[in-house]
């Protein structure tokens, strides 16, 4: 099973051709084939299956396939576009082009919003910030009271939610990112400016002459 | 506290992707 060579071809499920991911994203075409070498590695670490499950991500991410984690869930929610619960090629490459460093504001803007949108009503609101906070919490042991969180909210809903209906839309993330653009740090990965160096054995499978 | 909520939030490791691109040779 998994992804195998064939007759130049590569077999697996929610393959697609890289000339075409390359004119629906940032990347060239010898970088979706990078990517590709990155997405096997990932997709076989578990199940050899060619698609990559909740548990794989978690262990490409952390290393450790028992770590749960509200936000590593989140993104891989959000990559798994199709809700069928694995992340096949496509997704991984489309998803994967939101953190290119020359992607659009507007499409990071606009995904870290819904990443933050937890239950994805269109706006974020007070309780699923305060549920990332608690998680995020507990994920370092660090310990706050509740009033100090409240407070943080209060601030925050204060400066993010200008018209004070108690919840964000996608306007006003738009703005409080333009005022805050630290927040979108994390939807810049620098390593996929490198990625043909990074998994240069692409080169050996390459089915275009150029890239 | 000077910081606002997301920003706590960014810090989580679960939003850090550069997981996927170590230790993957």
């Amino acid at each position: 099973m998994g992804c195998v060579p064939s007759k130049g071809r590569r077999q697996c499920p929610g393959y697609e051709d890289p000339v075409f991911l390359a004119s629906q994203t940032t990347f060239s075409v010898s970088e979706v084939e990078a990517l590709f070498e990155l997405f096997k590695s990932i997709s076989s670490s578990v199940i050899d299956d060619g698609l990559i499950n909740k548990e794989e991500f978690v262990l490409a991410l952390f290393k450790n396939r028992k770590k749960e984690n509200l936000f590593a869930s989140r993104i891989f929610d959000l990559f798994d576009v199709k809700h069928k619960g694995v992340i096949d090629f496509g997704d991984f490459v489309r998803a994967l082009h939101i953190f290119h460093p020359n992607t659009s504001l507007e499409d990071k803007i606009n995904f870290s919003f819904r990443l933050y949108d937890l239950d994805n009503t269109g706006f974020i609101e007070r309780q699923e910030v305060k549920q990332m906070l608690l998680a995020l919490l507990g994920e370092s042991e660090m310990k706050l009271a509740d009033e100090t969180i409240e407070a943080i909210l209060d601030k925050t809903f204060l400066e993010a939610d200008t018209n004070q209906d108690g919840k964000i839309d996608l306007s006003e993330w738009q703005y409080f990112v333009s005022k805050n653009p630290s927040l979108l740090r994390i939807m810049t990965l620098p390593y996929l400016r490198d990625i043909t160096t990074a998994f240069p054995s692409f080169v050996f499978y390459s089915e275009v002459d150029e890239a | 506290l000077n910081l606002n909520a997301f920003d706590i939030i960014s810090l989580s490791s679960g939003f850090d992707l550069s997981g996927l691109f170590e230790e993957t040779d």
